[in-house]
């Protein structure tokens, strides 16, 4: 949204991120999918979640529907990671499934802790 | 924070000094070993200044109770790397003292130096790496250090209180660790 008085400039600044621009080009297909959605390449990203932990080994036949168990992976994954819990494949979501990460799983051999007030 | 379940950790009685030693064999060209052990030496040194635990580094490999080193793809563990970023590294939870970095990353050890854009700080994923082999899980809290994901070019180094109240909680305090310190420190960097 352009604010009252501002001149857009005549050129567009665009912003890419360092040597991910193939996997935003990947990803960007996904943007905003939620339950019902039927993306083709969305078995990869099942992948993904499998191997984090979050979609379990029974799984592993995985299709391109966004599947009930695919969003509660997706709600998972966004509350584990402290994102906004949407339940869809915003942008937020793939933005962090594009940064480069450690290798060791989030879930289903971990117990976790959380702080609570008295 | 989070641990493995079953909470694994290191079980000797403390204080006890845990030994480490870098492959000979698995290893990158463009870092002198003495870059790469000083940057580790350093992320270790950060644990233990919270826990009651000495981390030693030997040259006998085989027989050292951490054992690190640099690794391509499928390397025989059943945890492949993926070449350029992805996964940058993985450790393994206690006892088992494995800690491996991905070889196809461009590791740093000072981004004046390094200027690719896809550099990764070797320092920061040590950190982090540590945490894993000492029995620290992934934590939900961004700042942390073992929170799983870190950008390139960025290094994050300084562990934060949940980093802390989770190591100590499996280990119990250093005697010299000062919470209050801790505490300033994360004010002022919040600051």
């Amino acid at each position: 949204r352009i604010a009252p008085g501002f001149t857009p400039p005549e050129s567009i600044t665009v912003l890419t991120v360092n040597g991910t621009n193939d996997t935003w080009h990947n990803l960007a297909r996904f943007l905003d999918s939620s339950k019902g959605s039927h993306v083709s390449g969305m078995s990869e990203l099942k992948k993904y979640f499998h191997r984090f932990g979050y979609l379990p080994v029974s799984d592993i036949d995985f299709t391109d529907t966004f599947d009930a168990r695919f969003e509660s992976a997706v709600i998972e994954y966004q509350s584990k990671l402290g994102l906004p819990v949407t339940g869809k494949l915003d942008s937020n979501t793939l933005s962090q499934i594009m940064s480069p990460r450690c290798g060791v799983r989030d879930t289903g051999h971990v117990t976790q802790f959380h702080a609570t007030r008295r | 924070y989070a641990y493995f379940s079953g909470q694994p950790r290191w079980v000797r009685k403390t204080p006890v000094t845990l030994t480490y030693a870098f492959s000979p064999e698995n290893t990158i060209s463009y870092l002198t070993t003495e870059e790469i052990r000083a940057v580790v030496d350093r992320a270790f040194t950060r644990w233990a200044a919270v826990i009651p635990l000495r981390f030693s580094e030997i040259e006998d490999y085989v027989s050292a109770d951490i054992k690190i080193g640099f690794y391509g793809g499928d390397h025989g563990d059943g945890e492949p790397f993926d070449g350029v970023l992805g996964v940058l590294a993985h450790a393994f939870s206690p006892t088992s003292g494995k800690l491996h970095f991905d070889a196809a990353e461009r590791w740093a050890v000072d981004f004046g130096v390094e200027r690719s854009k896809v550099a990764v700080d070797l320092e920061s994923v040590a950190t982090h790496e540590i945490g894993h082999v000492l029995g620290l899980a992934h934590s939900s809290v961004k700042e942390a250090i073992m929170y799983p994901s870190l950008s390139p070019r960025n290094k994050k180094v300084e562990l934060k209180l949940d980093d802390v109240k989770g190591v100590q909680a499996l280990y119990g305090s250093n005697p010299n660790f000062s919470l209050s310190a801790l505490l300033a420190s994360d004010t002022s960097t919040n600051q």
